[in-house]
């Protein structure tokens, strides 16, 4: 499986997510969920992946969330990230997200994500655990 | 803060015992996504752009990156089937969305209709009433023998290609019931050859890991996951996590 979010140096946001989720999972069963409002979602604040137990990414709307957190209760991504996150059973949920303002948020509450991250101010990370 | 880019290969119990050799793989298949999309990103691309070229697998990758890529662990299940190598399935439904398609509702609605004129009444229905994202692009079977290489190129490249103004215009007083489309499976690989999108031979997807998995999931008669404990007198290495306890279908299903 594989999720990006983007934002670029005009601002625009976007992200894609393809489904594959948790890993160790039988075939058929439901991946990220690319649906968007779940596991896929981006407006004029922020861009959000998700990935994991498709089921959990369904019944918390969690990139939708993260995005409404922010919207009207006006948390920065982080904060908004993290609630979502740890809103969700543990071992299940993972995202990626950035804002229109470039900040970058990697939450998982999994063992292990495959992630990576890089800005223009020259921040980057790449990692598992 | 200027432009920023964040990706993910998955997530879940990936055991911190996870062997170098398959550990440096997919941290360099990491490493290789996100030169390209920061590349991209210099370059002034797009952030449209640049999460789709992220999510399309810029060259073969023998680790599990991208519903596309040959092999990819979680996506490409080969079943028994009626051909030597079993049944295809690739699972790659995606979707991608842009920032501020929602603030063009007026204009594109979000998920707008991406059923080409000339598409038949049925399928167009059915492009009413699901989000818009595109699924299961393939089955090694007639008549769409052979899979999309890139489901998220298919969708975007259908969502794209249909304008507003040349999309069917309902007839007043037709209720939307929700605004997007789903491609699955046929319609997908109809979509695909009618946008130019590439496609590859089913045989591009299936490598000498999925058949070994195969032939141990039937040896064993089990299910073969991932991250499969290793049977008994069994001889290839396995990423070795503790087994799925018996109870606990969350990721068998």
């Amino acid at each position: 499986t594989v999720g990006c979010v983007a934002v670029d140096a005009a601002g625009n946001l976007a992200t894609a997510t393809s489904t594959g989720g948790l890993v160790n999972k039988m075939a058929g069963r439901i991946g990220d969920t690319p649906v968007v409002g779940a596991g896929t979602y981006a407006n004029a604040l922020c861009a959000v992946s998700a990935t994991g137990k498709g089921e959990e990414i369904i019944r918390h709307t969690v990139a939708r969330d993260v995005a409404a957190l922010m919207e009207h209760r006006g948390l920065p991504l982080r904060d908004a990230a993290a609630r979502v996150v740890a809103g969700a059973p543990r071992g299940t949920v993972g995202l990626v997200a950035v804002s229109r303002g470039g900040e970058v948020c990697m939450a998982h509450n999994t063992t292990a994500m495959f992630r990576a991250c890089a800005t223009e101010a020259g921040h980057a990370e790449v990692g598992i655990w | 803060m200027g432009w920023a880019l964040a990706l993910h290969g998955g997530a879940g119990d990936v055991p911190r015992t996870l062997p170098p050799e398959l550990r440096e793989p997919r941290l360099a298949t990491l490493r290789r996504c996100l030169d390209l999309g920061t590349a991209a990103l210099r370059d002034g691309r797009a952030a449209l752009d640049v999460v789709e070229l992220v999510v399309r697998p810029p060259s073969p990758s023998p680790t599990p990156r991208s519903p596309a890529s040959p092999g990819g662990a979680a996506r490409v299940h080969v079943r028994p089937g009626p051909t030597p190598t079993g049944l295809l399935t690739v699972c790659g439904d995606v979707a991608c969305r842009c920032g501020s398609w929602r603030t063009a509702r007026t204009s594109t609605p979000a998920g707008a209709p991406c059923s080409p004129p000339t598409a038949p009444s049925r399928w167009r229905r059915a492009s009413w009433r699901a989000p818009p994202c595109a699924a299961a692009p393939s089955r090694a079977s007639p008549p769409s023998p052979t899979p999309s290489r890139s489901p998220g190129s298919s969708w975007r490249g259908r969502r794209t290609s249909t304008s507003p103004s040349t999309a069917p215009r309902p007839s007043p007083g037709t209720r939307y019931a929700v605004r997007g489309c789903a491609l699955v499976n046929r319609d997908v690989m109809r979509a695909c050859s009618s946008i130019g999108v590439e496609t590859k031979d089913p045989s591009h997807f299936i490598t000498e890991h999925n058949i070994e998995r195969l032939r141990q999931a039937k040896e064993a008669n089990r299910v073969q996951i991932d991250y499969t404990q290793p049977l008994k007198g069994q001889q290839t290495p396995q990423e070795t996590p503790a087994p799925i306890p018996t109870d606990d279908n969350s990721q068998t299903g």
